[in-house]
């Protein structure tokens, strides 16, 4: 693991006395190479290691009796501080419905969690409403509608492949019926297919959603930098929610999402089934980056 | 750079940066840039970076659609990846692709766990005129991949495609239920499956070698398909997989249509990772 590199490192070097600016500059290599391996992008990278050499060449390491143990310590701090608060759960809007609008890249796991918020957010006297707004991918209503029976919420679909009409009519259904929380499932796109981007844009100022979340795979490399810049500068993202870190994916990801768009991840998908969703942890997700 | 020969230190850290952004991992360029110092200086440094990432990819031909010489009946593919790789739609695909040259497809639905994943097989063979084969949601995969091949067999067609469902490399139980899926169709037919197909997704990071690794050692992988080459992922992570398990790229997917699948170009992947 990365933290016993570490210490195995500083061990080598604290026998000579007074750390150098150089074995700085060694460990924070090891540091550089983890974060690649674990998928931070590696422009996040640069920028984030140059912020822990500025930290460790002070005197908080260099006079440290124990450097290594010191060093380690303003990584995993730095990294935590950079992933963000804990817990930002989803905020309800003072009038119902709270209308929390889910996008993202194709098969990164959106209609899964909009079915696993639904039930996370089925309380007593709570009423949730899930929408049908993928009209392009083969029965991805009927997937929807399935999860909504496992969960037992409410369920919006309508005959119309225009997808401002659906979800303009499953608000004022679920205002009808005193729906606490409207989810809106949209269809996988690419940041780089316009008309589509344009299709989210026309859903955000026909609907006006509370919450838009981009949902990202937990695997995602490099590319992830290129996901949130365009999901961010053309939406008014409110969160992040990664999914697929039931594997061995290290998620760096999360490290360059929140660099990019500043915005939260709320939540981690941790599973297929319904109750897999969990709420972000930094610390935790620190750990697992660095390894 | 492009025209140089020897490369200055800043030169070596654009290229650095240049593979590390395409998802081809830190080892990898290590590698990369390593063969690129020490290898004769004769012709221009990106034309010699852009043939040894060629010989990388370019393995032996394996198996592929056009030459698998017996005339086997049928051609058994079994299409395998993590979750929401683009397994079910490359299976449309793929049959699109074999339906055009004449040949009589059918789609099996072993995909028994996610929501409507049978159903969207069988919209998907409905649009291409695909034979389907399917059972319900909760069946034993492995029961529905062997009824398939017994009637794909039994109605002389001349491929049949299996959909599988999408399952983490790192979950025992489903690596398992994989390779019992494998054996089985090999038990129905001996030397089915022909072609074992890993579906990865472009955007993926370094995890998909251990994705790679943990399904090699449950079934013979003959090669990826590598999707959503159409958006701004790269891809990458494929010559790592080359290199480290000698696992060839037969196909891209470069879109969500029926149409979007190419035979994977070499030549073409590496310029798009270069430019
Ligand atoms: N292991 C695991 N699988 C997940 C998780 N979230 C979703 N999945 C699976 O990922 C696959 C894709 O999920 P979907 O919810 O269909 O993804 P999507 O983003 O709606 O896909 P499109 O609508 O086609 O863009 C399915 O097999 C899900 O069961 C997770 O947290 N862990
Ligand atoms: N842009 C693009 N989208 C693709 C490509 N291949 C598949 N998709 C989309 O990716 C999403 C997931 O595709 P599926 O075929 O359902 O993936 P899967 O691996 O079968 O998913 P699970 O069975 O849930 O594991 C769908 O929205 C597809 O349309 C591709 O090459 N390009
Ligand atoms: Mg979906
Ligand atoms: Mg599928």
């Amino acid at each position: 693991s990365l933290t016993e590199k570490l210490t195995g490192l500083f061990k080598d070097l604290s026998g000579k006395g007074k750390l150098s600016e150089d074995n700085i500059r060694e460990a924070s290599q090891k540091v550089k190479r983890a974060l690649l391996e674990a998928d931070v992008n590696y422009r996040v990278v640069k920028d984030f290691i140059a912020s822990v050499e500025e930290r460790a060449l002070g005197a908080e390491v260099l006079n440290s009796i124990t450097p290594g143990q010191q060093f380690i310590k303003i990584v995993h701090q730095q990294l935590s501080a950079t992933l963000g608060t804990r817990n930002e759960p989803l905020r309800m809007a003072s009038q119902p419905p709270t209308v929390v609008m889910v996008c993202g890249l194709q098969g990164s796991g959106k209609t899964t969690t909009c079915a696993k918020l639904a039930k996370s957010l089925l309380q007593p006297g709570r009423r949730v409403m899930l929408a049908a707004a993928d009209v392009y991918r083969p029965a991805a209503i009927e997937q929807l509608e399935i999860l909504s029976k496992q969960v037992g919420c409410d369920f919006f679909k309508k005959d119309t492949t225009d997808v401002v009409d659906i979800c303009r009519s499953a608000h004022h259904e679920a205002v009808k019926r005193l729906t606490d929380w409207l989810i809106l499932d949209t269809a996988g796109r690419l940041h780089i297919d316009q008309p589509m981007m344009d299709e989210l844009k026309a859903l955000q100022s026909a609907v006006k959603p509370h919450e838009i979340l981009l949902v990202v795979d937990g695997m995602t490399g490099q590319d992830a930098v290129n996901i949130a810049t365009q999901f961010s500068q053309q939406l008014e993202l409110t969160g992040v929610v990664m999914t697929k870190l039931d594997g061995d994916a290290r998620g760096g990801a999360a490290l360059s999402l929140r660099a990019v768009t500043g915005k939260p991840i709320k939540y981690l998908g941790l599973g297929e089934k319904l109750s897999a969703l969990e709420p972000f942890h930094p610390a935790r997700m620190a750990s697992r980056i660095l390894g | 750079i492009a025209g140089r020969r020897g490369l200055s230190a800043g030169e070596l850290g654009q290229i650095e940066d240049l593979l590390l952004m395409s998802d081809v991992g830190a080892a990898a360029a290590d590698r990369l840039l390593a063969a690129l110092r020490q290898g004769p200086t004769d012709r221009p440094a990106l034309e010699r970076l852009r043939a040894e990432m060629l010989g990388i990819l370019s393995l032996n031909s394996g198996p592929s659609l056009q030459n698998t010489g017996l005339p086997i009946r049928p051609q058994v593919w079994l299409v395998i990846g993590v979750n929401g790789s683009g397994k079910t739609t490359t299976c449309a695909k793929l049959a699109r692709r074999l339906i055009s040259q004449g040949r009589r497809v059918t789609l099996a639905a072993a995909d028994t766990y996610r929501a409507a994943a049978i159903e969207q097989l069988k919209e998907w063979s409905r649009r291409l005129g695909a034979g389907f084969v399917g059972s319900q949601t909760g069946a034993d995969p492995a029961s529905v991949a062997y009824d398939a091949v017994a009637s794909a067999a039994s109605q002389g067609v001349d491929d049949l495609l299996i959909d599988t469902a999408g399952r983490l490399h790192t979950q025992k139980h489903l690596r398992d239920e994989l390779g019992k899926i494998y054996h089985t169709v090999g038990k129905q037919l001996p030397g089915a499956p022909h072609l074992t197909l890993l579906v990865l997704d472009a955007t993926t990071g370094q995890n998909a070698v251990s994705q790679a690794k943990l399904f090699s050692e449950v079934v013979r992988i003959d090669g990826i398909v590598l999707t959503k080459l159409d958006g701004t992922a790269k891809g990458g992570i494929v010559l790592a997989i080359a290199q480290e398990l000698k696992i060839p790229v037969r196909y891209a997917g470069v879109g969500e249509g029926m149409d979007d699948l190419l035979p994977f170009d070499a030549g073409s992947f590496v310029d798009g990772l270069l430019e």
